[in-house]
């Protein structure tokens, strides 16, 4: 990433697959 | 401008690909270790381990559903391993240590060797 600030999020970022059905 | 960068996708990814691997989702390859059967994805193993990558990066190979570990490997050990791709997380108990390393050379992990070197060495000084 070039220029410009970056900020970092701390959440998630995808969704959880499920341990099980 | 800006740039959004989410500090635990990376983790968030290998945990998803252990569920999929857990759930025998889209796993495409059984590695057989002195019988003991292991499901994996294929792309995980070439990511972490230059032999997995050689042994997929071959056109006649590519293809093959069932691998065989040489059988001086222990299954423990590359359970251990395998646990480690899909979690970053590497178990290392006195038992099992030499077998981790061993396994860890076998599948060309080196980082993982070097680790291991330094965990003995440590332990033997303590």
């Amino acid at each position: 990433y070039e220029g410009g600030n970056t900020i970092k999020e701390m959440g998630r970022s995808i969704h959880e697959i499920p341990r099980k059905e | 401008d800006s740039c959004i960068q989410f500090t635990r996708h990376a983790s968030d990814v290998l945990l998803n690909l252990n569920r999929l691997r857990s759930r025998d989702i889209l796993t495409d390859v059984t590695i057989l270790v002195n019988r003991q059967q292991f499901r994996a994805h294929k792309t995980v193993l070439m990511a972490c381990s230059g032999l997995f990558y050689s042994i997929f990066t071959d056109s006649l190979k590519c293809n093959m559903n069932v691998i065989n570990l040489d059988p001086k490997v222990d299954p423990e050990g590359f359970a251990v391993l395998l646990d480690f791709m899909y979690t970053s997380r590497l178990t290392l108990k006195e038992s099992l240590i030499v077998s981790v390393m061993n396994t860890a050379i076998y599948l060309q992990m080196d980082h993982v060797v070097d680790t291991c070197h330094r965990f003995i060495k440590s332990s033997d000084s303590s």
